[in-house]
């Protein structure tokens, strides 16, 4: 079986006018295992 | 020839032993050598099976990505009847076993396909079937969720496939080098799903700033259901939309949790093929993932829209929904031929649909 996950996430965001920048980047690669818990992905200033 | 030789020496013996018949204890000669015929046959395509599996493993390392290639294999699974073969498969395994044979049986099933055995939350012979066993829970504390309120985790355990940003109207997602499918089709046409960055303004090709309805809608819809206020400083988010596609194996933990908070709106349920969805399947049929049955799920979360499809395979055919128990797939279908319009449930309870904390479980896939 199989899941597909399609979602929003920022891609960039000025916080409060500031020059800081929210990115969301995945933290797997193809072929990983992975498992439920665990980050996908993360969007970090 | 060593059989053949064999078996002609017992039937010349036994024809000179009992006057000539001799046909009894041939006879009997004959169910081995069809047994190990049959057996030897099994054998050569394992090993045939293995040996493929082994040189794409093999090219996968050299970093060489296997293309989409369909073959006569994938056109003659067409002609099988997979759902009905799917729930025979689901009717064997619901048979209980013999208390004392439990333990064998799922020890050589997670020898098989390398389950992890230690997890599950129950003794192995307090699992009465396989069924019982495939949508076993785990010991409490078994997957510690990242407490990180700036991640998205993984809502399976499983294979990282592919994952990627989805540009763009049309939309594609890779099922294999040389082959993609439209994110509509396997979600359903669905007017919440944003195309492009939510953003309500956007650059199209010529440069020229525009501004889409569909962004604006899309944008107010999120806004407006979304439970935080909206704030005048936040200058105008950008959002891209990611897609994650995720392989569960026989051998893992099958139930499906929630990938963060999230307010689920939408229930789809396509009723379609169940083709096996292994590495080769995904490089050898068509609209592999458009056409199988599935479940879609659609919501919204702090970042805006969110959807998730869980796709059956013919052993693993059924997907049952914890906030829809009710839902039944893998049934017999009225139509032969062509697909069912997917049948879609609203959920309106509490005003803002189904609502789930990250890790709260979801949904299980189970056999048959």
């Amino acid at each position: 079986s199989t899941v597909v996950l399609v979602f929003q996430a920022p891609i960039s965001k000025q916080i409060n006018g500031s020059d800081s920048s929210q990115e969301f980047n995945f933290c797997v690669k193809p072929g990983d295992r992975i498992r439920f818990g665990e980050a996908l992905g993360r969007w970090h200033s | 020839t060593y059989f053949t030789k064999k078996f002609q020496n017992s039937n010349a013996r036994h024809s000179s032993l009992n006057g000539g018949t001799g046909n009894f204890q041939g006879d009997s000669f004959l169910v081995p050598g069809a047994t190990v015929a049959t057996l030897l046959m099994l054998g050569v395509l394992h090993a045939r099976r293995m040996y493929q599996d082994k040189k794409s493993d093999e090219l996968r390392e050299k970093g060489v990505e296997l293309e989409f290639q369909p073959d006569v294999k994938a056109s003659f699974l067409r002609l099988l009847p997979l759902r009905s073969i799917s729930r025979c498969w689901g009717y064997l395994t619901t048979m209980e076993i013999p208390v004392w044979l439990r333990p064998h049986v799922y020890r050589a099933w997670g020898r098989a396909f390398h389950s992890n055995l230690e997890e599950a939350a129950l003794p192995l012979d307090k699992y009465a079937s396989l069924r019982d066993f495939f949508v076993r829970t785990l010991k409490e504390g078994s997957r510690p969720i990242d407490a990180d309120p700036q991640c998205l985790v993984s809502p399976v355990d499983g294979t990282v496939l592919r994952f990627g940003e989805l540009n763009g109207a049309g939309a594609m997602i890779e099922q294999v080098k040389g082959f993609s499918y439209s994110v509509f089709s396997l979600l359903g046409a669905s007017p919440s799903l944003p195309t492009t960055a939510d953003d309500n303004v956007q650059e199209d090709h010529s440069g020229s700033i525009t501004t889409t309805e569909k962004n604006k809608k899309s944008w107010w819809r999120v806004s407006l259901a979304s439970p935080k206020v909206w704030d005048p400083t936040l200058s105008r988010p950008q959002r891209g939309l990611f897609y994650c596609v995720v392989y569960l194996r026989p051998g893992d933990y099958h139930r499906v949790h929630s990938p963060a908070d999230w307010n689920i709106l939408v229930r789809r349920h396509f009723s379609g093929r169940l083709y096996p969805l292994n590495e080769r399947a995904t490089r050898t049929i068509r609209n592999l993932y458009i056409e199988n049955e599935r479940v879609v799920l659609e919501g919204l979360w702090q970042e805006g829209f969110m959807a998730l499809a869980a796709i059956g395979a013919t052993n693993i055919g059924s997907i049952e929904l914890f906030i829809e128990p009710e839902l039944q797939t893998n049934k017999p279908r009225k139509k032969l031929l062509h697909s069912e319009p997917p049948e879609e449930t609203v959920y309106e309870c509490e005003g803002v649909g189904r609502m789930l904390k990250k890790g709260d479980e979801l949904a299980a896939f189970n056999m048959g």
